[in-house]
């Protein structure tokens, strides 16, 4: 894990509370804004299960903590977005909140029901996208949501053991999380990896 | 030279024109070397130097004056190929400094638009 220069994150008095809210335009049409909804909602419950920070979505746009929109091309943050595929979305480190999508790519929740073969898992960017506005960079481990690609057609939503401490670092840990929970996930994977080499 | 059906099968597969993918042109640097000078790598220069890998204070004979000060040459020099190393090194890849085919297939990837040095977002929270 890394984190931003001068280590940011939000400084609020336990507990933190973060809200967000979407931009009220540009909303892509091809997903009901419902299930793009639940995406984030799954993705910010993913977070909030090893820290001490919850999340609650606001209809006020302006008002929240964390701004999630979609947008296309120079959209007046300095970094415009180049079409498909390339950069898929960005966010602020904390604690500007800005989390942006790129509207030009297939974002994608069911891969059954988009066959497109530059189709983008929203929920996997969006998990990694909250690690930013929370204050983690980018990470050297392939397998954490912090890695900085992501092939298209690939969902990758669980968070790695790099994730949870670098997060845990920088808000502690939630005291319903238990990290012999992930280690008992990767021990069993790599069990299986295992077993499959000895076949 | 046109892709060969078995060589294309993949279902997302970047090179193909078909898909596109704003960096598919670095296919063409493959095995790229120090003092190669080759179309493309100004292109590369610029991906390097947008992540954080490359300086924006380079001497002027390594890049082209331009508005935005960051039109790069084609030249494949030694500081291309510390940012390749530090790139390799950042993405947890094999170091070499050479722009082999894992290197150049991770630089075509699909990504977040962060750079991986973790200045810009700090620079952004500043215009804030």
């Amino acid at each position: 894990y890394a984190f931003f220069s001068g280590r940011p994150s939000w400084r609020r008095k336990a507990p933190v509370n973060l809200t967000y809210g979407f931009f009220p335009g540009n909303f892509i049409d091809y997903i009901p804004r419902a299930e793009v909804e639940a995406a984030f909602r799954r993705a910010f419950g993913r977070w909030a299960a090893v820290i001490p920070v919850s999340f609650v979505e606001v209809e006020e746009y302006w008002a929240a903590d964390i701004k999630v929109g979609f947008h296309g091309g120079d959209h007046g943050d300095g970094e415009p977005f180049d079409g498909v595929l390339g950069v898929l979305a960005h966010a602020f480190s904390p604690e500007n909140g800005r989390l942006h999508l790129d509207t030009a790519e297939t974002w994608a929740l069911d891969f059954e029901k988009e066959q497109s073969p530059v189709a983008v898992d929203l929920e996997s960017v969006a998990t990694h996208e909250i690690g930013h506005v929370l204050g983690l960079a980018h990470s050297p481990v392939k397998e954490a949501i912090m890695y900085p690609s992501l092939i298209p057609r690939k969902r990758k939503l669980k968070l790695h053991r790099d994730d949870v401490e670098g997060m845990q670092l920088l808000y502690g840990s939630n005291p319903h999380f238990r990290l012999d929970s992930l280690l008992a996930s990767e021990t069993s994977s790599a069990a299986r990896i295992g077993n499959v080499v000895d076949v | 030279h046109p892709p060969s059906s078995a060589a294309r099968t993949s279902p997302w597969d970047l090179r193909s024109p078909s898909v596109g993918g704003a960096w598919a042109a670095f296919e063409g640097l493959v095995d790229a070397e120090l003092g190669d000078q080759k179309t493309g790598v100004a292109e590369l220069k610029r991906y390097l130097h947008r992540f954080g890998y490359l300086p924006s204070n380079l001497s002027d004979h390594r890049r082209v004056a331009s508005r935005d000060g960051n039109n790069f040459t084609d030249a494949f020099d030694e500081v291309l190929e510390s940012a390749v190393s530090l790139y390799q090194s950042k993405l947890g890849m094999a170091i070499t400094g050479r722009l082999d085919g894992a290197t150049v297939n991770q630089m075509m990837a699909p990504r977040c638009g962060v750079d991986d040095q973790n200045m810009r977002p700090q620079r952004r929270n500043s215009q804030r």
